[in-house]
């Protein structure tokens, strides 16, 4: 499974 | 998280306050852009989308999306309802199409990934680096704000300027941090489109006088 980009900044 | 980080979260939590503030204790939302404040309602609903499918990063996380979402769409019900008579459409004339459609086209271009999740995510942060163009409009067509208001201004521009410092924090010491170039480089241009009011704000209100443009 591709690793989606994660956007943890707000 | 790092200080820079926090700060910034801080003073975006500040600019809502101080937006909100003013509204209740002048009964008026004059000077305030409409337009800018439906932007913001549009970038915070586009790029917290994953509030429902990403999974779970933390309460600070989900609780703070949850109040930039909500603190904006209150904003703009009452700028549309109780303080609608305090509100000047004639001098809040800026296209926001334009700034739409401009991000709209960068996400387009240039998406993290070709999934409408990352091309919505990638639409706000264009967006939200120019969103404040309709609030800086409206304070050079009248030649001068309120001191809240800049205040307000500063508060909201400095959270992604504190961002800068946090991302080559992040760079340098946080090794699993990925740095996204799209924010990044988004937030350096917000960042540069606010230099000028900034530099304002220090040299006039921060010495206590009026913010008066030259």
């Amino acid at each position: 499974v591709e690793e989606q980009p994660a956007h943890d900044e707000l | 998280m790092n200080i820079f980080r926090m700060l910034g979260d801080l003073s975006h939590l500040i600019s809502i306050f101080i937006l909100l503030h003013k509204m209740q204790t002048s009964k008026s939302c004059s000077g305030v852009s409409f337009k800018s404040q439906v932007l913001y309602l549009v970038v915070y609903v586009f790029r917290y989308l994953d509030l429902f499918t990403n999974p779970f990063m933390s309460y600070y996380n989900t609780l703070m999306k949850i109040v930039f979402i909500a603190s904006s769409a209150y904003t703009i019900y009452l700028m549309s309802t109780v303080f609608k008579p305090t509100h000047d459409p004639a001098i809040d004339t800026f296209k926001i199409e334009y700034l739409l459609g401009g991000s709209l086209v960068m996400a387009l271009l240039f998406p993290p990934k070709w999934t409408f999740m990352e091309i919505s995510w990638a639409f706000s942060i264009w967006l939200e680096s120019v969103a404040i163009l309709p609030q800086l409009f409206m304070v050079q067509r009248t030649g001068e704000a309120e001191t809240i208001t800049t205040h307000y201004i500063f508060a909201l521009g400095a959270y992604r300027a504190l961002y800068i410092p946090n991302w080559i924090w992040r760079y340098m010491f946080d090794k699993k941090a990925k740095l996204e170039t799209i924010a990044v480089v988004a937030g350096l241009a917000q960042t540069l489109l606010y230099s000028d009011f900034f530099y304002i704000y220090w040299t006039k209100v921060m010495k206590g006088k009026k913010f008066q443009l030259p």
